[in-house]
């Protein structure tokens, strides 16, 4: 609670920074696996060329996600949390003056896979987005609601993979709703690139508002 | 470390408690989806008849994993840890009375869907056993080297997808092997039965031991 309230104020602080140069900061949360660095390799490959793009990504320990990242066209920062279980404000804010990303860009937050605590904090950024994927299970929205109601954007991924293991959209979709009736949900597959564009438009409009 | 201290103590109260009774406890983490109550669902279908297996269930919200476990045909208490996104050593030591489970039994303990905090809590369990899936992705062990350090078995499930998602199980055991080289690694499939033998035959041998 002193904690949160400490982090809360360096977070304004962020959301302000962000503001102040035009940058549109988002914080992608997920369990681990469910596909966030996917996406985002998805994503910087897609729009190369036509916006700028940096990423702050989160894991205990490796640097494996900022290699792919880097790898796809992007700068990248890691920072390692050791023991710690989900991003906070104060490394974002150092990270993300080291990146120093340019007016009208995009700052993507890759957090450590958790579907719990990173909803507790906020980092500065403008939306959290969760990333679900169709091989963990339609109830996971109800079993993690406070997650699940942090976020605007819920991106069904490895849509691919949906017939495979008789995943349920429906019963999906409607568990969302009755956590967060308000969130926005959009269906893809970072893999095979199935209805990207679709998150890829989202984006942009998200981009225009800044 | 003030609230680690104290949970200790609980702990291994706990851990006496069980083998007062002479009850063979377990831990179960993984992160959400990755199908640990689909696999004590099956183990218990599998033993009915030969041992008793009692269950407490951990998660944020719902009584849904509790009650697939009763379907089943074990016993089962639900703890809903709310915002918690671990079980802790007192919640244990309350369900595990209330459940009364005799000697000679298996007390299953699924944890909240995590694979950062519960690494940190000790419940007073014989040992953690951890479960990976297929479509996770191989690095996991690297990117949460804490959870796979701090379980004797690691179970890799969903391998009926696994050609679907080109898993590779040889980078997979190598990595849990850098993280931890004792760990003992179970491949199966809780949905299909794949290699179900292995981890049923392993859990009476540990069973033996009590
Ligand atoms: N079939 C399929 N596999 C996918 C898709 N997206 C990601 N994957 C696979 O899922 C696994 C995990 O993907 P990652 O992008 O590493 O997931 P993550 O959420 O970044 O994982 P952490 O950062 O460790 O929490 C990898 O093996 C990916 O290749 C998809 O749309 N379809
Ligand atoms: N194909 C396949 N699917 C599986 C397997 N095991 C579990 N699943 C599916 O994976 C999803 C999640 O399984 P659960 O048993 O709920 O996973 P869990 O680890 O208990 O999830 P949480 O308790 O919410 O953390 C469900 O849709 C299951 O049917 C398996 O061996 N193969
Ligand atoms: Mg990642
Ligand atoms: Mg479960
Ligand atoms: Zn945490
Ligand atoms: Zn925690």
């Amino acid at each position: 609670t002193a904690i949160l309230a400490k982090n809360d104020a360096i977070a304004e602080r962020n959301r302000g920074w962000f503001e102040g140069r035009g940058v549109l900061a988002l914080n992608f949360v997920s369990s681990p696996g469910a596909g966030k660095t996917a996406l985002l390799e998805a994503t910087i490959k897609a729009l190369a060329g036509q916006v700028v793009i940096t990423v702050i990504e989160g894991d205990q320990m490796t640097s494996n996600d900022a290699d792919r990242i880097r790898a796809a066209g992007a700068a990248a920062i890691q920072i390692n949390t050791g023991a710690g279980c989900h991003l906070e404000a104060d490394m974002v804010a150092e990270a993300a003056r080291a990146l120093d990303p340019p007016p009208g860009s995009l700052l993507l937050i890759e957090n450590v896979g958790n579907l719990v605590c990173p909803a507790m904090f906020d980092l500065g950024e403008a939306m959290k987005i969760a990333v679900i994927s169709t091989t963990e299970g339609e109830d996971k929205p109800l079993k993690y609601p406070h997650m699940f109601r942090a976020v605007q954007i819920v991106i069904i991924n490895k849509m691919d993979l949906a017939p495979h293991v008789g995943f349920d959209e429906a019963t999906c979709r409607a568990n969302i709703r009755t956590v967060n009736p308000d969130a926005e949900i959009i269906c893809l597959s970072a893999k095979t690139g199935q209805n990207l564009k679709s998150w890829l438009d989202r984006l942009m409009e998200l981009r225009g508002t800044i």
